[in-house]
C-alpha cells in the first residue's frame, strides 16, 4: 500500500484546512528555505504517533498555527493521512490535538486518535499501523533533517538496539 | 529471542552488501555487520564498516561526508527490506552528496519505487535528485503576515515528454 | 576586563542587523544580541534572536534549516568585523541554502573580498556557489590504490570571459 | 594580508610533496565525495596549530599518509601555509610531525613549528599568529563541515564565551 495523501486543520505553516497530495509512487517535495516542507515532514511524523521531541516543539500545543507567535489562530489541530493498500480500498489515520481543561488555570494538550473517523485508543491505534508495517518506534523509515549521516555512526550498542525493535 | 534477533540480523547483514555495491555502482565497494557476542548479540554491540570502491579497510570515522551518507542510505534500505514499512519519508538526505552520487540514490529509489517495493517521498533542493521524481509537490509560502502561511502546488511530471526522469528543470 | 567584554559586545550586536539584513536582501529582518546580566555581562548569557523577513519574533528554535544556516553566518560575520582575522575556511555552508540564498551569500562575500575585508576559501559541491569564485582548485583521487591519493588542479576563472561572476559551469 | 599557498608533505591524503595554490581572494575548492577538500581544510587548521580532536584523528600520527590503513608511507608530515602581507612580504608558516622516541616499545608524536625555517616554540608561533589576526581559540574564521547550523544554535553561555575569546 501507499499513502494516498494528507489533510492538515492548523498545522504548524499551515493554516486552515489543506489537502496535499495526491503521493505517487517517488513524490519529491521542493521549495525554498522557511517554506514549510520540514513541517510537511512533521505533518506525517505526527500522525504517525511521533512524540513531540521529535516534532521540534515543546509541547503539542506549538503545533497549532500562529502558536509560536502567541496568536494561535485555533484550539486545535490536526492531521489526517489517507493509506491505500494494495486492494485499492481507502483507510484514513487521523491524529488530533485538543485541548484538555484540567480546571483552574493550567490546561492539558491531549491527542486524539481515530481511524476512518472512530476514535481509538493510542495502543490500538499504533498496533493498527504496525499491522499495515508502520513501527513508528523503529523509526526506520523516517530520516529528519541533518539525521542522516548519524544513521551511519551509531555506536554498536545502538545498533543493536535499532535490530530489537525490528525483530 | 535469540532466534528472532538472529533471523533480522543474518537478513540484513545478507543484503547490505549488495545494497552498498549498488549505491555506489562499484563491484569492489563493501559493507559488513558484525556482532561483537556470537551466543547472545542482543547483549553486546554489533559492527558496522564500509569499504568505499578500491580502498582498504579502515575505521567508519574515516569516512568523508558523502561516503557516510551512502553508509547510512546502505544500511537504512537493508533494514528495511527485512521490516518493509510501505513508505520512506527523507528529508534533504542528499546535502552531502555529489552530483553523481545523487544520481546513484535516485536510480536505487526509482528502481525500488517501480517495483512496488515501497513508496518514497524525498524533501529536496538540488534538482539532481527531484528531477527524478513522478510527481513534484511545491511548497511556497504567502508574502507578509506576521507568520509563515504555506501552501502547495503539485505537479505531475509523468504528463510531461521525458517525464521526470531528470529532466523536469524546465518546468519547475 | 569589563570594558574589553563591553567594546566586543557592543561593536558585534551594532553590526550585526545590518549584515542579516544584507544576507536576507529585505530591510525587514531583524537580528538582535542581549546580554543577560548588564553589570557584569562576562558572568551571564547572552542571547541571539534573528527575525526572517515579514515575520514576527519567535525563538530562534523555530527556524528551519536555511534560516539557522542565515542567522549563523550573521554571526560569523559580524564577529570577524571586530576580530579580523585574514581569511574564512568555510566547509559546505551551502548545504541547507536554497539557490536564492546561496547567491545572497555568495554576492556578500564577493563584496566583501573584493573590498579586500577578508580572503574567503570556500569548499562546496554546488556550482551555484562556486560559480562566484576568481579561482577554483579542483581535487581528484588517483583510482585504485589501497587508500585514497588526492591532487589538485587549479583554474583561475579571471581568465575566461565573464570571469568567475556565476558563469563557470561550462569550464568545469 | 592573505594565505598565498600550502606546500603538503605526507599530510592525510595529499601523498608526497604537493603545492596547492596559489589561493585568490575568493577561492572554491570543489570535487567527488571522497576526493580530499575536507583533508585540505584540515591541513589550513593543522598548520594553524588547531589540536587532533578537531582534525577528526585520535592522534598526530594518524595524519600521515597511509596511516589509517596501517601503512603510514613516512614517519612525518608536514604543511607549511605561506601567507603574504599587505606589503607583498611573504612569511612561511609550517608544523611539521615528528616521532619522539621515549625508549622502550611506545613512542610519542610531537609538532615542530617553524617561522620561516626558524623553529618556534608552539607558544611563539601562536603569538605570531595572533598578530596577523589568526587567534585558533576563538574559531571565528573556520566552519568545518556540518558545523554551521550550531554557531547559531549555542547556549547563551557558550556565545559569551566566544565573546571572552575575542575580546
Ligand atoms: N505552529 C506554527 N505556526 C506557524 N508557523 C510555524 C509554526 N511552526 C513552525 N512555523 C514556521 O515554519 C517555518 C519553518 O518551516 P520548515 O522548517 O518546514 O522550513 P523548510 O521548508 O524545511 O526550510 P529549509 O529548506 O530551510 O529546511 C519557520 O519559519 C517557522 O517559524
Ligand atoms: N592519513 C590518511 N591517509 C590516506 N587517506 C586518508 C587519510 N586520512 C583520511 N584519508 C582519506 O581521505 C578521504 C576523505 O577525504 P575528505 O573527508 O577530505 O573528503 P571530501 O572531499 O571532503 O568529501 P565529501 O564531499 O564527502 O565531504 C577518506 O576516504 C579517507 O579515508
Ligand atoms: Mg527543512
Ligand atoms: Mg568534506
Amino acid at each position: 500500500g501507499r499513502l494516498e495523501r494528507l489533510e492538515l486543520d492548523n498545522f504548524k505553516s499551515y493554516k486552515g484546512h489543506q489537502i496535499i497530495g495526491p503521493f505517487m509512487k517517488f513524490t519529491a517535495i521542493i521549495g525554498p528555505n522557511g517554506a514549510g516542507k520540514s513541517n510537511l515532514m512533521d505533518a506525517i511524523s505526527f500522525v504517525l504517533g511521533e512524540q513531540t521531541r521529535n516534532l521540534r516543539v515543546r509541547s503539542l500545543k506549538e503545533l497549532i498555527h500562529g502558536a509560536p507567535i502567541g496568536k494561535p489562530v485555533s484550539s486545535t489541530a490536526r492531521v489526517v493521512a489517507v493509506y491505500v493498500d494494495s486492494n485499492g480500498e481507502e483507510t484514513s489515520y487521523s491524529r488530533t490535538i485538543v485541548e484538555h481543561k484540567t480546571g483552574g488555570e493550567k490546561s492539558d494538550w491531549k491527542s486524539v486518535y481515530r481511524i476512518n473517523d472512530k476514535t481509538k485508543s493510542a495502543s490500538e491505534y499504533m498496533n493498527a499501523l504496525e499491522e499495515i508495517g508502520i513501527y513508528i518506534k523503529a523509526r526506520n523509515f523516517l530520516v529528519f533533517q541533518g539525521a542522516v549521516e548519524s544513521i551511519a555512526m551509531k555506536t554498536p550498542k545502538e545498533r543493536t538496539q535499532l535490530f530489537e525493535e525490528i525483530s | 529471542r535469540y532466534d528472532e534477533f538472529t533471523r533480522a540480523f543474518d537478513h540484513v547483514s545478507s543484503v547490505i552488501d549488495n545494497v552498498y555495491k549498488k549505491l555506489c555502482n562499484n563491484t569492489s565497494a563493501q559493507a559488513f555487520l558484525g556482532v561483537d557476542n556470537s551466543e547472545e548479540p542482543y547483549l553486546d554491540g554489533i559492527s558496522y564498516n564500509c569499504i568505499a570502491p578500491s580502498k582498504r579497510y579502515r575505521p567508519m570515522d574515516n569516512l568523508s561526508g558523502g561516503e557516510k551518507t551512502l553508509a547510512a542510505l546502505a544500511l537504512l534500505f537493508s533494514i528495511h527490506s527485512f521490516q518493509p514499512a510501505p513508505f520512506f519519508v527523507l528529508d534533504e538526505i542528499d546535502a552531502a552528496l555529489d552530483n553523481t552520487n545523487i544520481g546513484r540514490v535516485a536510480n536505487h529509489i526509482t528502481e525500488e519505487t517501480n517495483s512496488n517495493r515501497f513508496q518514497c517521498i524525498v524533501i529536496s533542493l538540488k534538482e539532481e535528485l527531484y528531477g527524478h521524481c513522478e510527481s513534484v509537490i511545491g511548497i511556497y509560502s504567502e508574502p507578509g503576515g506576521e507568520c509563515t502561511i504555506s501552501h502547495t502546488v503539485t505537479l505531475d511530471l509523468t504528463q510531461f515528454p521525458t517525464g521526470g526522469r531528470g529532466q523536469s528543470s524546465s518546468f519547475i
